[in-house]
């Protein structure tokens, strides 16, 4: 099977 | 990172009603994006209905503003698939929080023009892979609540 990346994103918009 | 074996994808499969087409396009697609795997679970339908459909869960890389992250993702294919366009959703960690658009709903589901002008074999899973984070990359679907991430820089 795949593995998997840690998910991420950018910060918080205002 | 081995790719899964056609062999299990077309057990996994086998209410599939054009299953040798899904299973291609399905490895086709796990080995393009390694953040991707296959997985049978229970989609619930709309009218209350809930059926065993497999779906290709985890993350795609998309490009940001000079970072790369890694937005996860749930493409679920229909029985029918690959003569039905995917549903896709937006599927935020505890620590995130989805920025609708007219591209992404509050729950996450994925509208694009891709998806509705869907035509098999033009259109495909790793095409719509591409529109995706392409538009993605444009209007980011997704924000961190956290201050601790560590974004991969280019």
């Amino acid at each position: 099977l795949n593995g998997g990346a840690v998910p991420s994103a950018p910060p918080t918009y205002t | 990172m081995a790719a899964v074996e056609e062999r299990t994808l077309k057990k996994m499969l086998k209410q599939y009603r054009h299953r040798d087409l899904a299973v291609r396009e399905i490895t086709d697609t796990i080995l393009n994006y390694k953040d991707l795997r296959p997985v049978m679970d229970a989609y619930n339908f709309l009218d209350g209905s809930s059926r065993d459909l497999m779906s290709l869960a985890g993350t795609v890389p998309v490009c940001y503003r000079g970072s790369v992250y890694n937005i996860p993702v749930c493409l679920w294919l229909l029985d029918t698939y690959p003569y039905n366009p995917p549903i896709c959703f937006v599927k935020p960690t505890s620590k995130m929080i989805i920025k609708t658009s007219r591209h992404v709903d509050s729950n996450g589901k994925i509208y694009l023009p891709y998806l509705h002008e869907w035509t098999f074999p033009r259109s495909g899973l790793c095409g719509f892979i591409q529109v995706m984070t392409g538009v993605f990359a444009e209007e980011m679907p997704v924000f961190s609540t956290s201050a601790t991430h560590r974004p991969s820089l280019l």
